[in-house]
């Protein structure tokens, strides 16, 4: 038996908005830990790792460890159904081929259910070590999101090059080049509006930015974003889910031969 | 010619 109430249930609408478009299908293990996922879109270049605590639960009940196989397009065509208020419920029997989405809205006066099917998906779960980066940038979600989305127009992949000056996202194509640079800034009024580099090595690596705009989807779920980068690895983009965990994207670098 | 890594290259298989 699986049931898991999360009062702000417009936090699951958001993670499904910013992963059904990379990952078709995946399993969600259900755990006394919390509720995760792991899945790699279909090209093997880029996995998403999610997180959401236990603790982060108004009521979290998981009797066995749980894996449920799930298709994110219908997952989403459901959780747009709630609204941005209502508390989401998640329901499943041991052993059922259903799990259950219920809504309520805030003043209780509206009380939805859908029942969808699942499905058996056989997923290659990866090992990732736990490593130490040689650049890790915080910076606000908002203003990677639009570097990304202004040089997709220019180019088809990004250099993100760090250095102890601050962080370069570069691009060329056809019409010309592009360079932005965000330097280290700590002293804004409000911490979410900070630059912050930690750097131990510099470190210059080139990414498709097709993924990096799909990962930006995530950018409602936190005001900051966390990119760590190492020369032998692929990047982590992370965007913090309240005080609940983690949305994480990881993806593979392009080397030059 | 820029090549696409492949993620399985750097993480584990389950």
């Amino acid at each position: 038996m699986l049931e898991l109430r999360l009062v702000q249930g417009s936090l699951l609408k958001k993670v499904l908005e910013s992963i059904k478009d990379l990952v078709n299908d995946a399993n969600f293990d259900c755990s006394s830990s919390g509720f995760s996922l792991q899945a790699m879109d279909s090209s093997h270049v880029a996995l998403v790792a999610l997180l959401l605590r236990s603790e982060g639960f108004e009521h979290y009940r998981c009797d066995r460890n749980m894996s449920m196989g799930m298709n994110l397009g219908n997952m989403s065509k459901m959780l747009r159904c709630a609204g941005n208020d209502d508390i989401i419920t998640i329901k499943a029997d041991d052993g059922s081929d259903t799990v259950t989405f219920m809504f309520e809205s805030p003043t209780q006066d509206k009380i939805s259910d859908f029942e969808m099917k699942l499905m058996d998906i056989d997923s290659e779960h990866l090992g990732i070590p736990e490593a130490e980066y040689q650049s890790i940038v915080t910076m606000p979600s908002a203003e990677f999101a639009r570097i990304c989305k202004d040089l997709s127009g220019i180019g088809d992949t990004v250099v993100i090059s760090v250095t102890k000056e601050g962080v370069k996202f570069s691009t060329r194509g056809d019409i010309g080049t592009a360079n932005i640079v965000c330097r280290q800034n700590t002293t804004v009024d409000k911490p979410e509006e900070a630059t912050v580099i930690n750097m131990s090595e510099p470190v210059s690596l080139t990414f498709a930015l097709r993924y990096m705009n799909s990962f930006t989807k995530a950018t409602t779920l936190s005001n900051t974003v966390t990119i760590s980068l190492s020369s032998e690895l692929p990047v982590v983009v992370e965007y913090k889910i309240a005080e609940m965990g983690y949305i994480r994207f990881y993806l593979a670098p392009k080397i030059e031969e | 010619c820029i090549e696409q890594i492949d993620l399985g290259s750097y993480f584990m298989r389950f």
